[in-house]
C-alpha cells in the first residue's frame, strides 16, 4: 500500500496546476523510491517528467509499485479543498480503484478527506537518453517567466542563442522584433537572483513560446529554473521541487526545425 | 518557416 504524507499541501497544487495546461490523464506511478510521473502532451510536442523523491515526504511508505491513473481536472477539484498550509497525506490499496487524500490543519482541529476515483491508463513509457547538454543556463524563475511573457507579445516563436557572451532571447513577428540578453553574473548576497551559463560550445535553437509560458506556470514552485540545450535536441527546462531532495520537475520541448 | 518537430523523433518507447 501507498502511504505518503506531505507537510504542505501547497508543493502537489501547485505541481498539478503547472501540468494540467499540457496533460489530462496521467499515471502517478509510486514505489519505494517515491512518486513519479512522465507524460506528453496531445500534440507530441512536450513531455513533463516529475519525481517526488520519498525523502520529500514524513514519513513515506510504499511497498511495491502502483500505478494511480488520475484525471488532473478531477485532482485539481480535489485539491482545492487543500488549503495551502494543510498536511495532505495520499493513501491507497495495493491495486486502488480509489487514491484517498487527507488534508489537515495545523492550527485548527480540522480534517478532510477525500477519495477520487482512478483510471485505467495505458500509458508507454519514453526513454530519455542521458545527454551532455552544450549550454545550461540557471536564471531566476521569474526573470524566465517575464521574458516569455514578453516576447510571445511580438511573436509564437522565440530563439535561444547560447554563447560565451550570454544567452540572447529572442523574437520576430507582424509588429517588430524584441530580444532580452543576459550575461552570466552572481549576486553574492541573493544568490537566487544569479544567472549561471555552463557552455561547452555555441548553441542557437527556436522553440514554441506558447508551451514555454505554459512551462513558466511552475514558476512559484523554485526560485531558479535551469535551461539545458544541445543543437538539434529538445530543450531541457528544470525546476526543483522542495529543497534539496533531487526531487524535480522537468519539461521537454521538441525544437523548430528549419527556417 | 520553421516547422515544429515532435519529440516522438527524440525518445523512444522503452
Amino acid at each position: 500500500m501507498l502511504e505518503s504524507r506531505l507537510e504542505q499541501a501547497d508543493l502537489l497544487k501547485k505541481v498539478v496546476e503547472a501540468i494540467s495546461g499540457l496533460v489530462n490523464d496521467c499515471n502517478f506511478d509510486c514505489n519505494d523510491s517515491g512518486i513519479a510521473l512522465q507524460a506528453m502532451d496531445n500534440s507530441h510536442v512536450a513531455l513533463v517528467s516529475m519525481m517526488l523523491k520519498a525523502e520529500a515526504f514524513s514519513p513515506y511508505r510504499c511497498d511495491r509499485n502502483i500505478a494511480l491513473g488520475i484525471n488532473l481536472s478531477s485532482l485539481t477539484k480535489v485539491l482545492r479543498a487543500a488549503q495551502s498550509s494543510d498536511i495532505l497525506t495520499l493513501k491507497a490499496e495495493d491495486a486502488p480503484d480509489v487514491v484517498n487524500l487527507v488534508f489537515e490543519s495545523s492550527e485548527k482541529d480540522r480534517i478532510s478527506e477525500y477519495d477520487l476515483k482512478l483510471m485505467d491508463i495505458d500509458q508507454e513509457h519514453l526513454g530519455i537518453p542521458e545527454t551532455e547538454y552544450a549550454a545550461s543556463i540557471s536564471m531566476p524563475s521569474n526573470e524566465f517567466q517575464r521574458i516569455c511573457k514578453d516576447l510571445m507579445n511580438i511573436s509564437e516563436s522565440v530563439s535561444i542563442e547560447c554563447t560565451k557572451e550570454g544567452v540572447k532571447f529572442a523574437a520576430a513577428g507582424d509588429i517588430g522584433t524584441g530580444s532580452v540578453t543576459l550575461k552570466q553574473h552572481s549576486n553574492v548576497d541573493k544568490p537566487e537572483q544569479s544567472v549561471e551559463i555552463d557552455l561547452s560550445e555555441p548553441v542557437a535553437l527556436s522553440f514554441s513560446l506558447k508551451y514555454l509560458v505554459n512551462f513558466t506556470k511552475a514558476t512559484s514552485l523554485a526560485s531558479k529554473v535551469k535551461l539545458s540545450l544541445s543543437n538539434e535536441v529538445p530543450l531541457l527546462v528544470e525546476y526543483e521541487l522542495s529543497g534539496g531532495n533531487s526531487s524535480y520537475l522537468r519539461f521537454y520541448l521538441a525544437p523548430k526545425i528549419g527556417d | 518557416t520553421a516547422q515544429q518537430s515532435r519529440l516522438d523523433g527524440f525518445f523512444k518507447p522503452k
